[in-house]
């Protein structure tokens, strides 16, 4: 049942952590669901409500202790719905710290497995990098998912983020790419159809029925703390959501 | 006369490769100008007509051999107005490649001083980082714009990209803030007005009169290969980058 979803995407600003947030949130309806934020921007952390700046055990703690991963996670979502493994900006020291560590791009899959048991899903957010950042989310995932935002420089990057993940799978085999999902769709422009068209031409079955639009209520959930779910639940954006999880995890 | 612009957010997706493709296109109508491209995604060497797949020398080989910068520049946009030091995916193994040196954080600025003379204005997109790309684009710079994205994320965004500005400062105290310009501005959301009146009120006059609106031309644009200035002189993205440049430079 254990699934460990890596969202990535080398291309900046296509919507990852709205998505972790958000999968995280309709995943936990019917899942035990952590969501780990593997971004030292701690953008999830600040849009589930959590003020980043505010010294607490993170994720960066638990890189360097695994014990203490269990002291690290929070309840978050309506009424504690699902788990969040929070990061703050120290992560951004991370890379450099363990450089020249044997096992460096193992880190975070130590941490997640201190606590896999306790989940049925796990599902971490990430920044646009083709480094330690990348390495690390991909190893410790069984599968990952791309968010395409439908714009050409990020339908560029997904060619990037396809030889990466091919990269991991050395070290990682039971990774798989489950999904190329269309983010920041809009109907309107003529551009999101051409990329959409590209995409399910270059991917076919990779990429879900379901498009996420772009919706305003997506962005003001974030800045109330919650899930769109929660914030707005009959917004093209909490649906759209909630048809992803059930297309992709029959959720 | 001489200005190096570092145009730089720790956030992803906040229009960076936008701003600094048709920022160096309108400067150039009055001045010599040198775009460079520190992003190992090389979108804008994408947005400028060049296939950053094809080999050539880029901007990796300049930082191994600064002889090699003038080998690698091309000339770019509508009649070769504005030069391009090119990138490619392979500057994504510089961090890994030059950890070790004691000057790791001066490579980009080696590469820049071997063709400072040649230009007035040298302006440099840089990838969502916190690290090495980072510190090189503040180090090589003696001003930095942010682009402001008006999302909630973005501004959050806005005070780690300050400290960072403040850090580097410490090995190049020439470097100021020119400008935190306001982008993706959609006057028909109000969580842009609210972005805005956070960031006049907190940034006061760094934060020009000039917004850079969304507008699907500057899109169009660099799929075309052109600076929005050239595919769509009239659209409003070409004149809010006219404006800014006249506003900011008063070219
Ligand atoms: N469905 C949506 N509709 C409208 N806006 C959205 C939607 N999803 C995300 N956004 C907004 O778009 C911006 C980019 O999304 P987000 O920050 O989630 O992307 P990201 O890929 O995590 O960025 P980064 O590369 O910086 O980590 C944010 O301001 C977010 O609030
Ligand atoms: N004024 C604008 N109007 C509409 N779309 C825009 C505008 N400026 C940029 N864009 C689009 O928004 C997306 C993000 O812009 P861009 O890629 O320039 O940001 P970036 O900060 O360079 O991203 P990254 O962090 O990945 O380097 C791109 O698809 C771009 O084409
Ligand atoms: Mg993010
Ligand atoms: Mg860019």
């Amino acid at each position: 049942l254990m699934s460990i979803i890596a969202i990535v995407s080398h291309k900046g600003g296509t919507g990852k952590t709205s998505f972790v947030q958000n999968l995280a949130y309709e995943l936990s309806a019917t899942r035990r669901v952590l969501a780990v934020d593997f971004d030292p921007q701690a953008n999830l952390t600040l849009g589930c409500g959590l003020d980043p700046a505010v010294e607490r055990t993170t994720i960066y703690q638990a890189l360097h202790d695994v014990g203490r991963t269990k002291e690290a996670i929070v309840t978050t979502g309506e009424n504690g719905r699902f788990h969040l493994l929070p990061s703050h900006l120290d992560l951004a020291l991370a890379e450099q710290t363990f450089a020249a560590h044997y096992d460096r791009n193992d880190k975070l899959k130590d941490v997640v497995q201190q606590v896999a048991a306790n989940y049925d899903t796990i599902i971490i957010d990430s920044p646009p990098s083709l480094g330690f950042f990348a390495f690390n989310v991909l190893t410790a995932a069984t599968e990952a998912i791309i968010p395409l935002q439908c714009q050409p420089y990020a339908f560029q990057a997904v060619d990037n983020t396809l030889k990466l993940i091919e990269l991991v799978r050395k070290g990682n085999p039971t990774l798989t790419l489950k999904a190329i999902v269309l983010t920041l769709y809009d109907r309107r422009v003529t551009l999101t159809q051409s990329v959409e068209n590209a995409a399910r031409e270059r991917f076919g079955n990779l990429v879900p029925q379901t498009v996420i639009p772009t919706n305003i209520a997506v962005v003001e959930a974030s800045l109330d703390g919650q899930p769109v779910g929660v914030y707005a639940p009959q917004s093209t954006g909490a649906k759209a959501y909630r048809n992803l999880a059930a297309e992709l995890y029959g959720a």
